[in-house]
């Protein structure tokens, strides 16, 4: 299972459908800042499940929804899609009569957010088993966001269990 | 569950040790478990002596030296359990160019070894060089993000337009 | 007690609210004391906006745009009472090159007004253009600092040996 | 008051006789990971007077004399000199004879450390409030150590108030 490729649309300072192609090796992403480079991160850790609005810096999930800027009104949603090349057929049974899987999650101000996988309503445990099996998911080892290093580093020894735990 | 910890943290301190050594090239570190009345509370202690300075608590290394010793402990993690992905936001930033250099050069062989695929978010030109391709995002309309695929003489110019 | 602090309050937050626009190129930010039964325990909340975005706390801002507010914050209050010596260890790593050349101009500008001597430790090879002078840390012999004075190529080669 | 030179002694990775120019304006210093940077702004902070070894990154204050390398032996002393032009004649009273004021701290491992302000014996309370009078000091607001920032950003609210303290 390998991930191919990032849509975003409506999300944070995304507000114009943006495709983000995740081919293999080391994709640098670079930019001044505030310019949205961590909020690219957010959306990969969200469309994988993530359910703690804190996580994506934000008071409640609405948050992740366009807010406006000087020149461009709110949103009322936003989604991102996620492309997943299955060719390895290594996917969860209920998902794996695909070479491509589509995960994406939608959210709508007010109403809360679902999921779909190839366009077909799922429950958001399914999705996170999805990534779970692939050691995968929103709180990932491998999803260093910025200032976790830092996190890490200043932690009690007890807070950086975790790290075990996930290897585990 | 305590079984389960002690097995991981066994691969993971294995996995550790290595890795010190390689973003240091030299030293020697080790990871060790705090004793507690029930082990499944046990904390993770950090030893670390880079090339040619006595062995110490990671508290008393410099904050680069920290940086380099706490990314070699969550790929130590990682290796444990190999994703298809991984995303490093901005790591990089406390580390002096011979660090990079050495940083850089375990990402290409641990997306050798497992086939993951990296999106490294950075400041760093040295990083920006080493990448297999290059994605810069501006926001030529205040407050709107755009993507654009750009190649290194375009990415140092996104970092110094602003 | 509680008088002092409202009169420091004021002149940190309108330090603070110059600063924070000359940081940014423009924009705009203010300080709050947090509502308390006792006032003496009142918390400071920032609030901040960047050119062509919407106010909001800082909390919600970038990695960088939080280190450029927090930056500000910081020279609000030394400014409020200014001493001879200032002090940053690379307080400019999450700062874009734009942001930097930012940052430097404000130091030079706070330099000739307050007659404040600055040592200024960092990585950024634009920050170390604009300093009047360089000194290099080396550890030639391992474990052990040499101070030297360099020129800017020479703390491009020590910066790159390592 | 100006701050002119700092000369460190067996302090921390500096074990052989340094000395930093001060001048006006702004001085940089670089140079790789590791190699000091950071020890120089905690001689300063040692000599003006600061009391916690945590602050010093270390676990008692005896951290702070040179404990040894692959190739050198562990010293028992430390010393921290500042020279100061106080030409200004701006100094409290006590030490406002002399147009240069030299402030060393001595420490001996196990012994504990003393003060001398122009070779005289001194008080660390005389020596704290010398440098209090000129609004700087082992705590000042201006100086930012390695973090200082990530902390500032990441405090609770009640946490930042000492920023106002100090400027009141
Ligand atoms: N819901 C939203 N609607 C519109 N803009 C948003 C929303 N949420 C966050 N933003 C904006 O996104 C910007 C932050 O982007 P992000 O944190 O991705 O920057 P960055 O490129 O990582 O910068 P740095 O290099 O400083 O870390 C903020 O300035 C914020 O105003
Ligand atoms: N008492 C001591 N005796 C000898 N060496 C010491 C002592 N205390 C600290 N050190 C050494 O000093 C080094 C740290 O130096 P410092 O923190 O100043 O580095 P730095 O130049 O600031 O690096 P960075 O760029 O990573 O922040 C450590 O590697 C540590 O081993
Ligand atoms: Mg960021
Ligand atoms: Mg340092």
């Amino acid at each position: 299972m390998q991930f191919s490729k990032l849509r975003l649309s409506g999300f944070k300072s995304f507000v114009d459908p943006t495709e983000l192609q995740i081919d293999a090796g080391l994709t640098g992403v670079v930019g001044p800042n505030g310019c949205g480079k961590s909020n690219l991160v957010e959306a990969l850790r969200w469309v994988m499940g993530e359910t703690s609005a804190k996580q994506m810096r934000g008071g409640e999930m609405d948050d992740v929804i366009f807010g406006g800027s000087s020149d461009r009104p709110a949103r009322n949603i936003a989604e991102v899609q996620l492309g997943i090349d299955n060719s390895d057929r290594r996917a969860p049974v209920s998902f794996n009569d695909h070479d491509d899987l589509t995960i994406s999650r939608r959210i709508e101000r007010g109403k809360g957010s679902g999921y779909r996988v190839n366009g077909k309503d799922s429950r958001a445990r399914d999705v996170q088993l999805l990534f779970a099996d692939s050691a995968t998911g929103a709180r990932a080892t491998g999803l260093v966001s910025q200032g976790r290093i830092g996190a890490i580093i200043n932690a009690k020894p007890r807070d950086r269990r975790h790290l075990l735990e996930e290897a585990a | 569950g305590r079984q389960r910890l002690v097995v991981a943290f066994e691969a993971v301190n294995e996995h550790f040790q290595k890795l010190f050594s390689k973003l240091f090239g030299g030293g020697d570190a080790h990871l060790s478990l705090t004793e507690e009345d029930d082990p499944l509370d046990a904390g993770l202690e950090i030893f670390a002596s880079p090339p040619g300075k006595k062995m110490q608590v990671m508290s008393l290394l410099s904050g680069g030296e920290q940086a380099l010793t706490a990314i070699a402990l969550v790929f130590a993690a990682f290796l444990t359990n190999p994703a298809p992905i991984c995303v490093l936001d901005e790591v990089d930033a406390p580390l002096d160019d011979t660090n990079v250099d050495r940083f850089c050069s375990l990402l290409s062989e641990i997306a050798k070894l497992t086939g993951t695929r990296f999106l490294i978010i950075t400041h760093h030109r040295m990083t920006m060089a080493r990448m297999d391709r290059l994605f810069g995002v501006t926001m030529a309309e205040r407050g709107v993000s755009q993507l654009v695929s750009v190649d290194l003489r375009g990415a140092e110019q996104l970092r110094d337009a602003g």
